[in-house]
């Protein structure tokens, strides 16, 4: 038996928000550690990984690791059902093919229960390593998203060259070119505005915008992003969801062929 | 002319 509860739909609304233009088909493992979900994209090139711990439900049981095969598109629907301020269960039995998903209003006045059809999936699992990077940049979730768009007006690519105190996001196209540089905040009084650059060694990679936009779909969970680049290997970009969890994107870098 | 490289290329499956 699996059942969870949180107290406000909102967070997992905005959670499914952000994995449904990426991701089609995904399943949730469920542990006595909380949910998880780790998916690639249709093309290979990109991943999503979601951690919503155990502590920070209302309540939480998990008799048996349980693997809960979704539509996301289909969960996302249900999702909307829900008002922002109802308190959600997430409820499935051990051998079910069915995940209840009870709304209650937050007077308790109503209660809506919905049944999703699971799906039996087998997804590839990927290992990625802890690793440190070369640089790992913070920044104001809202001002990344508006880089990538406005960026995918002139290229279809970004490049990103991190150095001491700053970075420059630049793309290239038929029409023109642009640059956007963005400075390390010397002082700030609201932390969710600060743009902070750690640099061990300076980093000069490309990332196609198509995937950044999708990945930007999570910018209502969080206030900031944080963006971390090594030479050669995938970006990661990490949203923090505020004392339940994580959802971070990993993307490919592009050569020059 | 940018080549987009898959994750598989990164990350070992298991």
């Amino acid at each position: 038996m699996f059942e969870c509860r949180l107290p406000k739909a909102e967070v997992l609304k905005k959670t499914m928000d952000a994995l449904k233009d990426l991701i089609k088909e995904a399943v949730w493992d469920v542990s006595a550690q909380g949910l998880s979900l780790q998916s690639m994209d249709s093309s290979h090139v990109s991943l999503v990984q979601v951690t919503l711990r155990t502590e920070g439900f209302d309540t939480f049981r998990c008799d048996k690791n349980i693997a809960l095969g979704v539509n996301m598109d289909t969960m996302q629907k249900l999702m909307k059902c829900a008002s922002n301020d109802d308190n959600i269960t997430l409820k499935s039995e051990d051998n079910g093919d069915l995940l209840s998903l009870i709304f209650e209003s937050p007077n308790g006045e109503k209660t809506s229960e919905y049944e999703m059809k699971l799906m039996d999936l087998d997804i590839e699992q990927l290992g990625i390593p802890d690793q440190e990077y070369s640089c790992t940049i913070k920044m104001p979730s809202g001002e990344f998203q508006r880089i990538c768009r406005d960026l995918s007006n002139i290229g279809e690519s970004v490049n990103i060259t991190v150095v001491k105190g700053g970075v420059d996001f630049s793309a290239k196209g038929d029409i023109g070119n642009a640059k956007i540089h963005v400075t390390e905040s010397s002082n700030v009084d609201n932390e969710k505005d600060a743009v902070t650059v750690e640099v061990n060694e300076p980093v000069n990679l490309t990332f196609a915008l198509r995937y950044l936009n999708f990945f930007t779909k999570a910018t209502p969970l969080s206030g900031q992003v944080s963006l971390s680049i090594s030479p050669d290997v995938p970006l990661v970009v990490a949203y923090e969801i505020e004392d339940l969890g994580h959802v971070k994107y990993f993307l490919a870098p592009k050569i020059e062929n | 002319i940018w080549k987009q490289l898959e994750l598989n290329r990164f990350y070992s499956g298991h």
